[in-house]
């Protein structure tokens, strides 16, 4: 891992006497290397370098015994508090119903975070109304309607030919008047750059008025987070991400890339396929795991 | 990197950054410029805008020429397994490939082996529909292998020339699913000598370098023939299979470029290669 490779440069660095400015630079090509092999985007590792740089040239780390260590605390701490600093909770709105809407790429897993959201919020004594608003993909609507079965909650549909936007509104409106008061709205995947489909997005928004936008993100996801996550926030005021498949074995760096391109926290993290498997985003634990 | 006048370090960080971005890895990157620069001494190349294609070229030796055929031709019905993780487009790839058998004047049967996702085998089954195949179904929450077995069945009673098994997507590291998957592959290969003809790994071009692990576990599992690189319709380059194919030699056959039918197609290396530096 991180540490062993830094072991090893201090120790040759160390061996011709006291450490330099230019040793920690050549310790900070390690990290470099570590964070982008975790597909932490080229981009975002060059300024959180940058970042930490003035700390790990101090004396700290160059009169320090054990530099390597020094370092790894360095990046270990800057990397949870850049992803940090937020709670795993879904906003109220003042008058319910409180509107959810999941947004993200083609099989992120938002049809399975929005059941496994419904199920946390009726874990926390709320009355959840689930809503079939992706008319595209081949049974979509099916794959929540089975979900909600197996939640025994409520899943809004009203099949293939109406228009996202006024689905959403005709949920809502139900919603009110029944007594729901959360509308977790599950949306078809879609590419950032497709414009019509990013109109939607902003069309059921607008409809609406969510209180919380969650861009849902696969943990594996590699360099292209930037673009993704920069778009969609463009498109939309982003509340929250949810990071997806984090049970898998992937460093996750697009977590990173994905905090520092929107500035929005990471809410939730998917543990697995099962319906309960909706967890707190915990950035320490982020941290080590980018670190391997 | 076009409008360079010498070549200078600036030059070579530029292009390790081009492959970076494209998901290629920091590691192959690295060795890939370190050979390029090699090249450029021993060649004495002088021109800047020849690194890059002298760059290019290496990454399509890696990748191999003319990997995109399937083997569809020799057994009957020639069996298709297609394998990969969660969400990266295994079923609608079987809808396209079932289509592209189709156009080329095969017949072609579905297997809903996916009994455990919610409306997996509806899914399958519209896109049997859009494509016009049948699909071999059981009930839900039945034993995958089960489903395998009866559509290689079905497929040899209907005198089908290729039958396609989707299977339920699954993270490599969850033991106990790459085991279901194996069982898969044992069932058809009791049933027919030499099946499945081809095992397809659908890679999600958005992956950054978890695909590599992916890669190697399935591989190990139950033997990958071939990659499928799925979305490249986006932003995403997909640069990984370049470790994909270097480190486990798996060609890759073919890419999927949109939602619809039509949009698969069999893999160009000298395409792939040049919209990466693009
Ligand atoms: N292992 C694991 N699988 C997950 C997780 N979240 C979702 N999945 C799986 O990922 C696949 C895709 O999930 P979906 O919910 O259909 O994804 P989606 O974003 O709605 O897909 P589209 O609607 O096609 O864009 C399914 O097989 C899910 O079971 C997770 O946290 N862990
Ligand atoms: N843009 C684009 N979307 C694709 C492509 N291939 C698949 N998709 C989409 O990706 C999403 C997931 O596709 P599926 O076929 O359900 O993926 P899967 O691997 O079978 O998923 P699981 O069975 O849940 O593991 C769907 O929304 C597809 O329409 C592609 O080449 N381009
Ligand atoms: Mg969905
Ligand atoms: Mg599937």
């Amino acid at each position: 891992g991180l540490a062993e490779k830094l072991q090893e440069t201090f120790k040759k660095l160390r061996g011709k006497g006291r450490l330099t400015e230019e040793d920690v630079d050549q310790a900070l090509k390690e990290v470099r290397r570590a964070l982008i092999g975790a597909d932490v985007n080229f981009m975002v590792v060059k300024d959180f370098i940058a970042r930490i740089r003035e700390r790990a040239v101090g004396s700290d780390v160059l009169q320090s015994l054990t530099p390597a260590q020094q370092v790894i605390k360095i990046v270990r701490d800057e990397l949870a508090a850049l992803m940090g600093g937020s709670q795993s909770k879904i906003a109220t709105a003042s008058t319910p119903p409180t509107v959810v809407m999941l947004v993200g790429l083609h099989g992120a897993g938002k049809t399975t975070s929005a059941a496994k959201l419904a199920n946390l919020l009726r874990r926390q004594g709320r009355r959840p109304m689930l809503v079939a608003a992706d008319v595209y993909r081949p049974a979509a609507i099916k794959q929540l309607q089975v979900l909600g079965e197996q939640l025994s909650l409520p899943v809004f549909s009203m099949g293939e030919s109406v228009a996202p936007p006024d689905i959403a509104r005709a949920a809502v409106e139900k919603a009110r008047r029944e007594g729901h008061d959360m509308v977790i709205i599950d949306t078809a995947g879609r590419l950032h750059i497709d414009d019509e489909l990013m109109n939607e997005l902003e069309e059921i928004a607008s409809a609406v008025r969510p209180n919380e936008i969650l861009l849902v993100v696969d943990a594996m996801t590699g360099q292209d987070a930037v673009n993704v996550a920069s778009a969609f926030n463009e498109r939309l005021a982003l509340t929250g991400v949810i990071l997806t498949k984090l049970d898998g074995d992937t460093r996750g760096g697009a977590a990173l890339s994905v905090k520092a391109l929107t500035g929005c926290p990471v809410k939730f993290a998917g543990m697995g396929e099962k319906l309960d498997a909706l967890e707190a985003f915990h950035p320490e634990r982020m941290a080590d795991r980018i670190l391997g | 990197i076009t409008g360079r006048k010498v070549i200078d370090e600036s030059l070579y960080e530029e292009l390790e950054e081009v492959l970076i971005q494209g998901d290629v890895g920091i590691d192959a990157a690295l060795e890939l410029v370190e050979k390029l620069r090699e090249e450029v001494k021993k060649r004495r190349v002088d021109e800047p805008g020849e690194l890059r294609r002298l760059l290019q070229e290496q990454i399509r030796q890696i990748l191999g020429e003319d990997t995109a055929g399937l083997r569809v031709d020799e057994a009957r019905p020639a069996v298709i397994m297609v394998v990969g993780v969660n969400g990266v487009g295994k079923t609608t790839t079987i809808g396209k490939l079932a289509y592209h058998f189709k156009r080329s004047g095969k017949s072609v049967i579905l297997g809903a082996s996916d009994t455990f996702r919610a409306a997996a085998v509806e899914q399958l089954e519209a896109w049997g529909n859009r494509a016009g195949v049948p699909v071999i179904k059981h009930s839900a929450g039945a034993d995958p292998a089960a489903v395998a077995y009866d559509s290689l069945q079905a497929a040899r009673a209907r005198k089908m020339d290729v039958l396609i098994v989707d299977t339920a997507g699954r993270l490599h590291t969850k033991k106990n699913l790459m085991e279901e998957l194996k069982k898969i592959h044992r069932v058809l290969g009791r049933e027919m000598p030499g099946a499945p003809h081809e095992v397809l790994l659908v890679l999600d071009a958005t992956t950054g370098q978890n695909a590599v692990n992916q890669a190697r576990l399935f591989k190990d599992a139950v033997g990958v023939t071939g990659v499928i690189l799925t979305k490249l319709d986006g932003t995403a380059k997909g640069g990984v299979v370049v470790a994909v194919k270097r480190e486990l030699d798996i060609p890759i056959k073919m890419i999927g470029i949109g939602e619809g039918l039509e949009d698969l197609r069999p893999f160009n290396a000298a395409e792939f290669v040049a919209a990466l530096f693009q």
